[in-house]
């Protein structure tokens, strides 16, 4: 295991550990830093967030999704074109998708789901995946207008 | 024949 990947994994099991009384700031500057500076960085990392994302620790995957949001103002359009690849934004479909996880999902969490990919789709128009993703979950029903 | 693009990403999951 390389050096990137256990650092990323050190600084985000921090950021979005269940026991955290508040927010480590430290760790998530740190993770979107390596992030950004480290090759690989950013496949690494949104790999990493999407596997906390479906944490079954409610709290856990909220701020695994705060980390996400974070990561999309701090780390730049790279970030932004990783996340916006079907295979990233199919691992947050399967968290609100009745067909797949989306009733074990708990309802924050689907929630936060749902507005960061509406958000997304109008702050980062260029990754039309995003908002097709959107539009998809939409036309199936799974966001309530 | 289509020459199918290298594209690194999979299809979109329907909900």
């Amino acid at each position: 295991m390389d050096v990137v990947t256990t650092s990323l994994e050190a600084l985000i099991q921090r950021a979005t550990n269940p026991q955290n009384q508040k927010s480590d700031i430290a760790a998530i500057e740190a993770f979107c830093v390596m992030v950004m500076k480290e090759t690989e960085g950013i496949q690494i990392g949104s790999k990493l967030l999407a596997t906390h994302i479906q944490s079954s620790n409610e709290f856990e995957a909220l701020q695994a999704l705060a980390l996400l949001d974070t990561c999309m103002r701090k780390c730049g359009p790279n970030f932004h074109a990783e996340v916006g690849k079907f295979r990233f934004l199919n691992e947050m479909i399967r968290l609100v998708s009745p067909k797949y996880l989306g009733n074990k999902t708990p309802i924050a969490v689907r929630q936060k789901v749902l507005h960061l990919l509406f958000f997304w789709s109008k702050e980062y128009p260029r990754e039309s995946k995003i908002k097709e993703a959107y539009e998809m979950l939409r036309k199936q029903g799974v966001v309530e207008e | 024949p289509v020459i199918r693009g290298f594209s690194d990403d999979e299809p979109l999951v329907i909900a």
